[in-house]
C-alpha cells in the first residue's frame, strides 16, 4: 500500500521543504520506504538531503523531457529507506514550454505509475505558486499535507487553497483529500501563534494535526549541512516534533 | 523625478510584502508622494493596507485585461501621500491567458508610462516566482530590492536570482539597476542569522543597505490589522527599522 502525498501552500516560506525532508526522514527512520520529489525548480529539497548539483544525476526535468528513465533519476540517501529524486533550476520554464502540450498536467502521475508501489509513502515538495508543477503534484497525489506558518497571511491564504483543492477534485483528481494542516514555526510566546491555531480550528475545512511544529533554528541550521534534523540533531525540539508527526501520519489524527 | 522598484525574491517568505508596505508607508510618512502596486495573486499587499474585497474597486488585473483605467484603480489610504492598487486571486492565470501575447511582460510597464511622473517613488509588491508576473515588473522598474532572510535557503536562492537579474537586462530592461540586498527577520541571538549576513556580505554582487530588519513580532500583528506598522506601532523595533531604511533609499547607502 503506497501513499503519495503532495505538499502543498502557494504562501511562501510556511515550511514545505522543512516538512517534506523531515516528515520523509523520520518515517525512514520507522523503517517506511520513503521517496522525496522536488519539483521546485528553487531545489531546496535537493539541496536539504545533500544533493551535489555537480554530480551528471538526472533530475526531475531530464524525466519531463524524457532525456532519462524516472528509475534513473531516484538518487539515495545515507538512509537506506530514504531515496529522493532531485530538482533542477530550468523548471522555471516548464509553464511556457509545455503550454501547448494537454497532458502538461500529468506528466508526474504517468511517471509514477510503475514506480508507486516501491514505496510506503512518496512525498512531493511543491513551489509557492499554484502553477503548472504544482498542478502535476495534485495530479499525482493521493492527498496533499498542507504547512501552515501560524502568522496572518498564511491564514488568509488558507481560503484560496481550499477553493484551488476544490477545482482540482472536480476537473483534475476527483480523489484527492487532504492529509491534514500542519501549523509550522510556532512561536508559544507570541499571541499572533495562539490567535491563528485558535482562528483555524475554529474554521477550517481539513483535518488537522496534533502535532505543532514550533519554531526551533536547529530545523533552518540542518539544511546547511545538506541533513535532515534527525541526523543533524536528533534531540531538538524540531527533530522531536517531525518525528511525532510521522507517527501521526502512521496511526491517523487522535481527536485531542 | 519619479523611480519604480520592483521587490523581488524568488524565494517564499522572505518579507517581499513587509517590506513593500513599510517602506512605501515610511517615505510616505517622510512627505514623498508614494504608489505600491500588487502584482501578487496572494494579494497580500493589498490585505496588509486595509482594501476591503467586497469593494467595488478595480484591480490590477482590471487594468491588464483593459476592463478598467489604470488611473481608476489607485485606491487611496489614510495617509495622503501613500495609494495603491490591488491585485487579484484571477491574477494567477495570467500566465497561461497571455502566453500567446507578444508583449505579455510588458503590461505594466505600458500603463506605468503616463502616471509614472505623478509619483516620488513605485514599488511593486512581486510573488514567489520568475513568472510573467514578475517578468511585468522586472520590464517596468528602474530597480529592484531584494529582501533576504537570514536563513540558509534564501541565501542560496540569491544565485538564481542574480542569474535572472541579468538575463532580464541583456533581454529586457537594459537599464536595471539593483538597488540593494536587505537582510530581513534577523534573530541576533542565533548563529544561523550572522552566518548569513557574513556570508552574503563576502560575495554579493549587490549593494547591501546598512539598516537590518530584526525579527519583530509587531511587522506579523500589523497586517491583521490592515495597517502599516508606522501606524500600528510606530515605536516597535520593525517600524523603526523600516523608517531608517527609508532615510537610506533617500540618502543612498552610506559605505559603513
Ligand atoms: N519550524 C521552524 N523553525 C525555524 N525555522 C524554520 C522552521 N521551518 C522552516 N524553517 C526555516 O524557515 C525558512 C522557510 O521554510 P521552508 O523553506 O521550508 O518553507 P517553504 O514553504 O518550502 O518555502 P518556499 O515557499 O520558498 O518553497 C527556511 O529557511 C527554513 O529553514
Ligand atoms: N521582520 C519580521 N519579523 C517578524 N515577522 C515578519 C518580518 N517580516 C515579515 N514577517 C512575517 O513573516 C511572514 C512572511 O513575510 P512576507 O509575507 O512579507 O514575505 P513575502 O516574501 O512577501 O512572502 P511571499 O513569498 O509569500 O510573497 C509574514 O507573515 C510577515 O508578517
Ligand atoms: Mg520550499
Ligand atoms: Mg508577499
Amino acid at each position: 500500500m503506497s501513499k503519495i502525498i503532495a505538499i502543498v501552500n502557494q504562501k511562501g516560506g510556511v515550511g514545505k521543504t522543512t516538512t517534506t525532508i523531515n516528515l520523509g526522514a523520520s518515517l525512514a527512520a520507522l523503517e517506511k520506504n520513503i521517496l522525496l520529489i522536488d519539483i521546485d525548480p528553487q531545489c531546496n529539497t535537493s539541496t536539504g538531503v545533500g544533493f551535489d548539483f555537480a554530480e551528471e544525476h538526472p533530475t526531475i526535468y531530464n524525466v519531463f523531457l524524457e532525456e532519462a528513465e524516472f528509475q534513473e533519476s531516484i538518487h539515495s540517501t545515507v538512509l537506506d529507506t530514504l531515496s529522493y529524486i532531485p530538482s533542477d533550476r530550468n523548471l522555471v520554464g516548464l509553464e511556457l514550454e509545455f503550454a501547448e502540450k494537454t497532458n502538461r498536467n500529468q506528466l508526474l502521475k504517468e511517471n509514477l505509475k510503475d514506480i508507486k508501489d516501491n514505496y510506503d509513502y512518496i512525498f512531493i515538495d511543491c513551489p509557492p505558486s499554484l502553477n503548472t508543477l504544482t498542478l502535476n503534484a495534485l495530479c499525482a497525489a493521493d492527498s496533499v499535507l498542507i504547512p501552515l506558518q501560524t502568522e496572518y497571511y498564511a491564514m488568509e491564504g488558507l481560503v484560496n487553497l481550499s477553493n484551488t483543492l476544490d477545482l482540482v477534485k472536480k476537473s483534475l483528481n476527483p480523489f484527492l483529500t487532504v492529509e491534514g494542516i500542519l501549523f509550522t514555526m510556532y512561536d508559544s510566546r507570541n499571541n499572533l501563534s495562539k490567535m491563528v491555531v485558535t482562528d483555524v480550528k475554529a474554521v477550517a475545512p481539513f483535518p488537522i494535526f496534533n502535532t505543532i511544529i514550533p519554531r526551533n533554528v536547529t530545523l533552518g541550521e540542518a539544511p546547511s549541512h545538506g541533513e535532515p534534523v534527525i541526523l543533524y540533531d536528533i534531540n531538538s525540539t524540531g527533530a522531536q516534533a517531525y518525528l511525532s508527526l510521522a507517527e501521526e501520519i502512521l496511526n491517523g489524527i487522535k481527536n485531542s
